[in-house]
């Protein structure tokens, strides 16, 4: 695991914190689900906690989906390529590249589109940089830059959560003997899309 | 960014296959001193994520740069650093992946820290 530059992360007064979703993408419920599970993953194994908020502007992150040139200066590509990008603390700010074949509910394992991508594979990444975690060369970790398409990866590795515990402690509750299990894999539709 | 007006709802289009960065799968098998089109859209890959510093007018030469980057990408992501485009290294610069840098400023975080430690062997007085 690694960090950024610095190591910046959220402070101890904000451990708290609020996301919201851009609301020109209209998103419905069954994808926000997605997003408060991923950010689950990490309340999990770390004292902070993440509540959803309608006040985007006010919100201690920022999500939206977003094609090409967003204003940021780091335009997306079209589909596959990047898939997404956030910002390290306390910046906030986690875009996904709008043009992707997002997939929400069901088995992407399973999907007949070549170019599926597992949304909750990308947000559980992308809320990792958020917190301030940077890349892992550890394949296994969900901090591993490269995710192929039809792929899905949602669990903290190890490393992810060695790496999360250093910046912020673990959570009281978390055991390190139990892992999470995988509940998304009840179904083999070929994925719902946004 | 918050008074941007470019943002749009998503609209995927599954017919669509298109990869920026599948043309990639050409310089399979290159190294030093090839002259090969479309290199220079690798150079800019790797700049993008921080393997190469400067940006100014990206060559198709396979030249010193690009094989030192190379390199450094292979270490990172646990390949042979050879700094020659093989299909292992081809392959995963195609994959789609997070849009963050892997190397910041010239810092590169992703591997220094899990390199194996030189030993010191000590002679006590």
């Amino acid at each position: 695991y690694t960090f950024f530059t610095n190591k910046p992360t959220w402070p101890d007064s904000k451990h708290n914190l609020t996301y919201a979703f851009w609301p020109g993408n209209q998103l419905q419920s069954n994808a926000k689900v997605i997003f408060s599970r991923a950010f689950q993953r990490w309340s999990a194994v770390t004292p902070l906690n993440f509540t959803e908020t309608d006040f985007y502007l006010n919100a201690d992150i920022k999500i939206g989906f977003f094609k090409g040139d967003h204003g940021d200066g780091e335009s997306f590509d079209g589909q596959m390529g990047t898939l997404a990008h956030a910002f390290s603390p306390t910046s906030g700010l986690f875009h996904l590249d709008g043009a992707e074949d997002w997939v929400i509910d069901g088995d992407v394992t399973t999907s007949t589109s070549t170019v599926a991508i597992d949304l909750e594979s990308v947000a559980v990444h992308e809320i990792g940089h958020v917190l301030g975690m940077g890349h892992s060369s550890v394949e296994e970790a969900i901090m591993y830059p490269s995710i192929s398409a039809r792929t899905r990866k949602t669990e903290l590795a190890t490393d992810d959560i060695q790496g999360i515990q250093e910046l912020y402690g673990s959570n009281p509750n978390y055991n390190a003997s139990s892992t999470p299990s995988d509940t998304q894999k009840e179904t083999s539709d070929g994925g719902v899309r946004i | 960014y918050q008074n941007s007006n470019t943002a749009t709802a998503p609209s995927p289009d599954p017919t669509t296959t298109s990869n920026p960065w599948d043309l990639f799968h050409n310089f399979s098998g290159r190294h030093k001193g090839d002259q090969v089109s479309g290199l220079a859209n690798l150079k800019q890959y790797l700049h993008q994520f921080g393997y190469i510093n400067s940006s100014s007018n990206f060559t198709d030469n396979f030249d010193d740069t690009l094989e030192s980057a190379l390199k450094q990408y292979q270490k990172n992501f646990n390949l042979n650093a050879t700094g020659i485009l093989d299909n292992s290294t081809v392959q995963l610069m195609a994959i789609p992946r997070c849009g963050n840098a892997d190397i910041v400023n010239g810092t590169n975080s992703m591997n220094s820290g899990k390199s194996a430690r030189t030993t010191l062997h000590t002679v006590s007085h």
